[in-house]
């Protein structure tokens, strides 16, 4: 699965996920990815897409959570990000990015590790799988 | 605060994974960024940027979408994609569909140009045929290294995230019922029927 969020100049946020979904998966499966909510959301205040075991995102609804404990508990990004890795998985494994409109920007994950990357506009770029 | 991009080509990394194939992906994340970046410098609007840079993701077969998406236990290609914009809260999803080659941007037609939110399957396809969107054989999606993974999960009798084989430490409840040969002995597709339980 790949995956990208934005929070542009003007503090537009947008996200988009594309996926082949499972290796040996039963014809007509769908996973989290194109599911509004679960895989992919955006609003006025963030924007998220999750990867990774595509049943329990969908369980969790991971994205819409994200921004919903932003919206309604005005908490920050990185403390919704967590809160939803560490409370909305079950026993899922997965991962998500995530941009907020004030242009913050993180990632989190429970499983080995995630093939993650983020820039800003003031010149800081990461890319990592483990950390 | 800035612009901001964030990127992503899969989660669940096998530890094991060669260090040389690490690098390629780290390699083309570093690319999608700067793609990412120039374009927002550019005052590319953010919805245009991130179909851009999955667009891209989706071209390269290092990932999991569009070329080098993961096999049905048929050996074709079905992939599935979404996009959203968060001001508007507009949003467009496509799944099932076989012959497209960005899907990402078949799910951006869906939410700019159809009064949906989600197609799928062959109406997914005829949307895409009536957009004129740019098509190829479902052959083109499928790359010799997930041949090779198919057939290894075939033997394995079981299903595959993305770069890994599910193990109980691993991918939960799913893995366990794979390993523990759960489901009552009951299988779909070859597989234990509580591997499926999740859906």
């Amino acid at each position: 699965t790949v995956g990208c969020v934005v929070v542009d100049g003007e503090g537009r946020c947008a996200a988009a996920t594309s996926t082949g979904g499972l290796m040996n998966k039963m014809a007509g499966r769908i996973g989290d990815s194109p599911i509004i909510g679960s895989g992919t959301y955006a609003c006025e205040v963030c924007a998220v897409s999750c990867t990774g075991e595509g049943e329990a995102i969908i369980r969790g609804t991971l994205a819409r959570d994200v921004a919903a404990l932003m919206e309604y508990k005005g908490v920050s990004l990185q403390e919704a990000v967590d809160y939803v890795i560490k409370e909305r998985l079950d026993e899922g494994k997965a991962g998500l990015i995530a941009v907020s409109s004030a242009g913050d920007v993180t990632y989190g994950f429970n499983c080995n590790g995630m093939f993650t990357g983020y820039a800003t506009e003031d010149g800081f770029m990461h890319v990592g799988i483990w950390e | 605060g800035g612009w901001a991009i964030a990127v992503h080509g899969g989660a669940g990394v096998d530890p094991n994974l060669p260090l040389e194939r690490q690098e390629q992906a780290k390699q083309l994340l570093t690319r999608c960024l700067l793609i990412g970046a120039e374009a927002l410098r550019s005052n590319l609007a953010a919805i245009d940027v991130v179909e851009l840079v999955v667009r891209e993701l989706e071209t390269d077969p290092v990932f999991n979408s569009g070329r080098g998406s993961a096999l049905t236990s048929k050996g074709t290609v079905e992939m599935e994609a979404s996009i959203m914009d968060g001001p508007r809260r507009r949003c467009g999803a496509v799944s099932g569909v076989t012959t497209v080659k960005n899907p990402v941007s078949l799910a951006r037609l869906v939410m700019d140009r159809s009064p949906h939110s989600y197609l799928a399957f062959h109406g997914a396809e005829d949307f895409a045929r009536q957009q004129g969107v740019e098509v190829v054989d479902n052959d083109y999606f499928i790359t010799e290294e997930n041949i090779g993974m198919l057939k290894q999960a075939k033997e394995a009798n079981t299903i595959m995230f993305d770069y890994r084989i599910p193990l109980t430490a691993t991918c939960g409840t799913a893995a366990a019922a794979v390993e523990g040969g759960g489901g009552g002995g009951l299988c779909m597709n070859g597989l234990p029927l509580s591997v499926y339980a999740p859906e």
